[in-house]
């Protein structure tokens, strides 16, 4: 069976996406993985040199119900690596949705006719617990939190894991917690090492071995419309989400 | 007249709380400023080792016309600086006001009657384009917009100009752009130069002289409760902090 990991945090700036573009291209390069864009800023489509030209139907439609996920996905320029675009209109989405019966649950029933194509959905969320973060929430099987290694970050995580606690107990409770991340780790200061020690002290289950480090190479890689895997296979970034691939992989969410 | 700016971009993580905490103490030392935190994460609120205790009234609450602005107002341990609180509650926000008339304006109208009590009111925005933040370039005179020197911020810079574009056609036909602030500029990277020079090649009148380096100070400040005034007012970081507070009153903004 097909699973679906959302990549979600509130707090701005954590990696969301760069963590989502970055698994879903190692994994691709192993099988056929669908990368959803669920932020507004679109940034996950993007970081992969992808555009959705106004008036062509995106991940928005999909979700209001005017288009259907198949007609919107497209092939992204690496291996084995399929998206559903995000545009800007896809910030409407809350005012649309509000009213609605089934307005959370758009996302999930919208991916059950594709899952069946793919070895792995993984879903870029927006830094806020808004609908967007819901249907998220509500259409994944696990949630991966990244956490920046910085104090602000580390403070927020309070917030994602009531969201997560409160989708268990309503809309989703089969919502596993895949594991914590942390992310931007700058080996030279120590605020970095006592956010990891913090992190592993309230999730000593749930947080990844791998900690990802601070490299320019990863804010570099968008700038070419590419992974890091294209990028850079070889940098100490490419070989980190590579360990946290293995780890997913090892926690047996890949087919 | 006491003016009112907008700390505003939707792309998570670009520095907004920093540069809204360090101005407010910069202008807090030379008179009397108002901090208000829009958003329901409260970093601007934690920063200054504040906490809105479940019950009490804060930003949210006068949102909702259940509390006057003045009652929610606490003193930071900063001289001259105030802050409105933000709690988490005002993540709700968005589903209460968006059927009302009024949802837009709630925080102008709200800080109408203190205005007089202050030199300057800072806003700090969360990293969204949705009620909270309209309600905050509603009530601003202009908007301060910082950006992170990295890609994927440079490419969220047109989203936040088209908010500010739509709210001069509607609600705000006075809001002014006060300016563009490159932040956490990382000099040992090229990728922060060619940032800088794109941001002054589309903003020329309208981005800071000062550019704000990429300081761990800036990080850990928060974990002291505390702005990087007090926290360390001779580093770089504060200094460059000093700078753009200077840009400000010479651009008319101060008293
Ligand atoms: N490990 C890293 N080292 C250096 N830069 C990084 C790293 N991870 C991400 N970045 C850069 O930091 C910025 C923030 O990362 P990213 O955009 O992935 O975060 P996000 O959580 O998706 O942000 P948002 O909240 O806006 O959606 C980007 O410019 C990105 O290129
Ligand atoms: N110039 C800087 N140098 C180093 N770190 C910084 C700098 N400015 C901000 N930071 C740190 O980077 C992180 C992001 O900054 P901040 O939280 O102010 O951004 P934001 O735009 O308010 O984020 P959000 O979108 O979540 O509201 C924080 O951990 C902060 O301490
Ligand atoms: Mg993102
Ligand atoms: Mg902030």
């Amino acid at each position: 069976m097909t699973r679906t990991v959302a990549v979600a945090n509130q707090k701005g700036g954590v990696g969301k996406t760069t963590t989502a573009v970055s698994l879903a291209a190692h994994l691709g390069a192993a099988g056929r993985v669908l990368l959803v864009d669920m932020d507004p800023q679109a940034n996950a489509t993007s970081s992969l040199g992808l555009h959705v030209a106004d008036g062509t139907p995106s991940v928005y439609e999909v979700l209001i119900g005017r288009a259907a996920m198949e007609s919107v996905l497209i092939r992204s320029g690496e291996p084995g690596l399929t998206v559903a675009p995000a545009s800007q209109a896809l910030a409407g989405a809350q005012v649309d949705l509000v009213d609605t019966a089934d307005g959370d649950l758009r996302l999930r029933n919208a991916l059950q006719p594709v899952l069946g194509l793919f070895d792995l959905v993984i879903i870029d969320c927006p830094p806020a617990v808004g609908v967007l973060t819901v249907n998220a929430l509500a259409a994944a099987d696990a949630v991966l939190v990244p956490v920046q290694c910085e104090y602000l970050a580390l403070e927020g995580l309070g917030q994602i894991m009531q969201l997560v606690e409160a989708m268990r107990c309503g809309l989703n409770p089969r919502l596993d917690l895949l594991g914590v991340l942390p992310t931007m780790f700058d080996s030279r200061t120590n605020l970095s090492t006592q956010v990891v020690d913090e992190i592993r002290h309230y999730f000593p289950n749930e947080t990844f071995e791998s900690v990802v480090p601070r490299s320019v190479r990863l804010s570099e890689a968008p700038s070419f419309g590419k992974s890091i895997v294209a990028y850079d296979a070889h940098s100490r970034a490419a070989e980190a989400y590579a360990q946290v691939a293995q780890e997913i992989i090892a926690r047996g969410y890949w087919r």
